[in-house]
């Protein structure tokens, strides 16, 4: 179809390879995670665990969240509370090579989808924006 | 053309209106929007002023990046600064009616795109989700 092959024509720009992919390890604790969401400026980050597999989502809010639940911010707390606590873990993984078609379909509600190798080790994210270029070279044809 | 056609099949659901969209205001305290953040869940969110136009955007980054430059994290720090201190005023406003090719367009860089009337009042906010159910739907054709 038109519309695979356009989509198709930069797959290898498709996948954000896991080594330029920004995450978490399951076991930091949540004031270097703060750091971490802080500075790479990114609202969602893959979690992962000491053999390179996924395990969970973190978002800012997830943390602020936790923060929140207590009397008063304390800051101190933060070095308490694993990032493994507050993740989601609730989200689609999709095995490597990956359709493009079940792609699509889930990120009309994530903003990325995480791939991984069938051991169930990270390869890398699919992102909205490469199928926003693609849509957006659709439509001036 | 087929993808316009497609995409604008659901026109009326592509723009979300402005009393559905999380907004806060220009003079609200940082510790207020970061309640509010944590609460809707959604990552960047449009701040507006008394007149109801858009002056910026929000997320929960900007508020903690504020926090991560004091000493320690001082909660009560949070509740004089102002949200118009740290909002980012550097995005696209597309005026109503809107085009659909030029959305598409500003849509690759951005996860939505606010909406203005022509006197500058906020009208609503077009995010990549609907784009992505019709990218979704020309694909199983
Ligand atoms: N540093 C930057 N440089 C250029 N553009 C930037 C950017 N940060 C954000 N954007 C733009 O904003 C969109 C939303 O980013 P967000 O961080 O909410 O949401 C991102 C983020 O949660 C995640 N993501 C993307 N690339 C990542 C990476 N290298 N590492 C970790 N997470 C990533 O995937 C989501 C969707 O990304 P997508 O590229 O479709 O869409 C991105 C991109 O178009
Ligand atoms: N409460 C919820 N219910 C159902 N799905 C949810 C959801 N929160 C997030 N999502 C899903 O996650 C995507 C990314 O949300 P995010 O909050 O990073 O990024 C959002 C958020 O920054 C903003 N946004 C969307 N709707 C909003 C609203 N009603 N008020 C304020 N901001 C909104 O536009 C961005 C893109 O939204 P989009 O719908 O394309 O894409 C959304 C949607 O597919």
């Amino acid at each position: 179809k038109k519309i695979e092959a356009i989509l198709l024509e930069n797959k290898e720009h498709i996948l954000v390879p896991a080594e330029k992919v920004a995450h978490v390890q399951v076991n930091n604790r949540l004031d270097h995670a703060l750091l971490v969401l802080t500075k790479v400026g990114y609202s969602v980050i893959p979690v992962l665990d000491k053999d390179y597999c996924i395990k969970g989502l973190l978002s800012l809010s997830m943390i602020t969240d936790a923060i929140l639940g207590l009397e008063k911010i304390d800051y101190e707390k933060l070095s308490e509370i694993e990032v493994s606590e507050v993740m989601n873990t609730d989200f689609p993984i999709v095995e490597n090579p990956y359709d493009l078609e079940e792609i699509l379909h889930l990120l009309v509600d994530y903003s990325f989808i995480c791939v991984a190798s069938d051991e169930g080790s990270f390869t890398g994210i699919v992102p909205r924006k490469q199928m926003m270029k693609g849509l957006n070279r659709l439509a001036h044809e």
